[in-house]
C-alpha cells in the first residue's frame, strides 16, 4: 500500500459517499444515471471474485464487501425505493450500456494476463469501469444544469483513477517486476474520459457558477 | 494466489 492508493481508495469511497448522500438527503437520483450504477456493480462483482478465496487484509476485504454493497444498494434504490424511483431520468438515461459490457467481455477474452476465469473477469472489470462512466457524462449533458452533490460524485469518481496512476507510476519504480499493463493503460483511457467533465468543473468553481456541460 | 501477479488492489 502507497500513499497513492490509499487517497485513490478513499477518494473512490468519498464519491460513493457523496451518492449516498444526494440520495437520501434529497429523496432524489435525478441527474444519475441508472445504468452506470449498474455497471459499477458489474465491475465490482466481476473484479471481486477473488472476495472468499483470497485474503491480503482486512482493509482489503472491507473495502471489497463496502463497493460490492453499496453499488448494488444504489441500483437497488434507484430501481425500487418508491421516492427515488420517480425522480430517475429514465428518457434522458438512454446510453446502449450493453454494449459497453459486451465490447469489454470481448477484449477480455482477446486481453487479459492468463487464460482463466478469474483473469478474464478481472480484466473484463478493469475494461467496463474505464467505459462505465459514459451513460453518466452523457446523462450529464443532456440534464441542464448539474447539482452541486453530483457534480462532487463525478469529480471524486474521476479523480480516483487518477490517483491510482501515480500509484502504479510509483510501484513501477519500486517494485522489480511490476508490470500492471491492462490496469495502466485501461486507467489512464478511464481518467482521459473525464478530461472534457473536470475543465468544465473547474470553471465552475473558479467562476463560482453553476456545473454546465455544453450539449 | 499472492504471488506477484495476484492483485491486491481494489
Amino acid at each position: 500500500m502507497n500513499i497513492f492508493r490509499l487517497a485513490g481508495d478513499m477518494t473512490h469511497l468519498m464519491s460513493i459517499l457523496v451518492l449516498l448522500l444526494k440520495i437520501y438527503a434529497t429523496k432524489s437520483c435525478s441527474g444519475i444515471s441508472l445504468k452506470t450504477q449498474e455497471l459499477y456493480a458489474v465491475v465490482f462483482l466481476a473484479r471481486y471474485l477473488d472476495l472468499l478465496t483470497d485474503f491480503f487484509s482486512l482493509y482489503n476485504t472491507v473495502m471489497k464487501v463496502v463497493f460490492i454493497v453499496s453499488s448494488l444498494a444504489i441500483v437497488w434504490c434507484m430501481r425500487y425505493h418508491r421516492a427515488v424511483r420517480r425522480t430517475y431520468d429514465r428518457e434522458l438515461d438512454t446510453f446502449r450500456h450493453y454494449f459497453l459490457i459486451l465490447g469489454s467481455f470481448v477484449l477480455a477474452l482477446i486481453f487479459h494476463e492468463k487464460f482463466t476465469v478469474r483473469e478474464i473477469f478481472w480484466a473484463f472489470s478493469i475494461y467496463l469501469e474505464a467505459v462505465a462512466i459514459l451513460p453518466q457524462l452523457v446523462l450529464l449533458q443532456r440534464s441542464g444544469n448539474v447539482d452541486n452533490l453530483t457534480g462532487q460524485y463525478v469529480f471524486f469518481l474521476g479523480a480516483y483513477r487518477g490517483f491510482y496512476i501515480l500509484n502504479w507510476i510509483y510501484r513501477y519504480f519500486t517494485e522489480a517486476h511490476f508490470g500492471r499493463w491492462i490496469a495502466s493503460i485501461s486507467g489512464l483511457v478511464q481518467t482521459a474520459l473525464y478530461a472534457d467533465f473536470f475543465y468544465y468543473y473547474f470553471l465552475s468553481w473558479k467562476n463560482n457558477a453553476k456545473l454546465k456541460l455544453p450539449a | 494466489a499472492t504471488g506477484p501477479e495476484a492483485h491486491d488492489e481494489l
